[in-house]
C-alpha cells in the first residue's frame, strides 16, 4: 500500500513520567498501571525499551497534566513496591504526531519526521511508533515549531 | 468514547535492534534512520524512553528479521559515527498487539494486558503504545500463549 501521511497533531497539555532501576520480570508492568488505572488514570503513551547495563527496565509514560499530583503519589507507593530505582516527572512537554497509513511500509516517514525536527533544532525526547501514528515528546515551547517543520516536510495543511 | 478491543495480532518475523549510549541532541535519530531509509530497510516499532543517569539516550527499533545483517552493518557505522556504545540484536522476539479505539481513555486496557500476560508468566521485553494499538514484545517462543491469554482477558475471537 502506498504510504499517506494525515496530518500532523500536537498536544500539550501532558506530563511525562518516568520509573527506573524496574525489576525485569512478569509482573512488574501490571504493578504500574493496574494502580494507574484503579485511580481512572488515562495513559496515552507508554514505553519500555531495552534493559539496562544491570538488567534494570525503565518505562515512561505519558498522563494528562492535570493528574500528576495524584500519579506521583501513586508511584511514590509503587517505586516502595517494587524497590526500583526513581521517579521522575516533567511537565513542560509537548507530544507531536504524525497520523499516517502504512507508514511501517515506507521507511522514510519516521527518518523524515526526525530530520524535520532536527533542522529546526527541536530534541526529541521520547519516540514511540506504530504503522499508523509516529509520537514523539519536545519541549513544549518548541510544540508550535514542530509542528510547522513538520506540516513543511509532508506538504500538509494543519489538522483541524 | 467508550473502548473497543478489536483484536489480537502476533508477528514472529522481527528482530530487535538497539543502540545505547546515544548522544541526545538534535539530529542523532535521524542519523540512525536516514541510512536505514536509504536502504529501504522497514521499520516498524521504534522507543526511546528517557537518558541514562549519564545523559545518554537508547532507542530500540525492530525490522523484519531477513534484514538483520543488513541492519547490523548499518549500525556498526552509524555507532561509530556517533560515539554511541553499543549495538544489540535480538531475533528471538515476537511482537503481540492488542488493535483497539479509544483505549486511551479507558486506563484499564493496558493494565489488564500486561496482567493477562504476567499470569502466564510471559516476560515482557519492549512496550510501546498509542490510543489504538498496544504492542509489547516478548519471547519468540511465548507468542503463541501471549496471544491465547489475550483472547481470554479481552473475550475475543482470533483476528483473522
Ligand atoms: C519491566 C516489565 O515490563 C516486566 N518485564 C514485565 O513483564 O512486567
Ligand atoms: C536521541 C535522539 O532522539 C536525539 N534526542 C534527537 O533529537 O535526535
Amino acid at each position: 500500500e502506498s504510504v499517506l501521511v494525515r496530518g500532523v497533531a500536537l498536544e500539550k497539555n501532558q506530563a511525562k513520567i518516568s520509573i527506573d532501576g524496574v525489576p525485569d520480570y512478569p509482573g512488574v508492568a501490571a504493578e504500574i498501571f493496574e494502580p494507574l488505572s484503579k485511580e481512572n488514570i488515562n495513559v496515552d503513551l507508554i514505553v519500555q525499551g531495552a534493559p539496562d547495563r544491570e538488567g534494570k527496565s525503565e518505562i515512561t509514560f505519558t498522563v494528562d497534566r492535570e493528574e500528576t499530583e495524584k500519579v506521583i503519589k501513586i508511584m511514590a507507593k509503587v517505586k516502595e513496591k517494587l524497590g526500583a530505582g526513581k521517579v521522575g516527572c516533567d511537565k513542560g512537554v509537548a507530544k507531536v504526531s504524525i497520523v499516517g497509513v502504512g507508514m511501517r511500509t515506507h521507511p522514510g516517514v519516521a527518518a523524515r519526521m526526525f530530520k524535520a525536527l532536527s533542522r529546526e533544532k527541536i530534541n526529541i525526547e521520547l519516540i514511540s511508533t506504530s504503522e499508523i501514528l509516529i509520537s514523539c515528546l519536545v519541549r513544549e515551547e518548541e510544540g508550535e515549531k514542530a509542528v510547522q517543520a513538520l506540516h513543511k516536510e509532508f506538504e500538509l495543511e494543519k489538522m483541524q
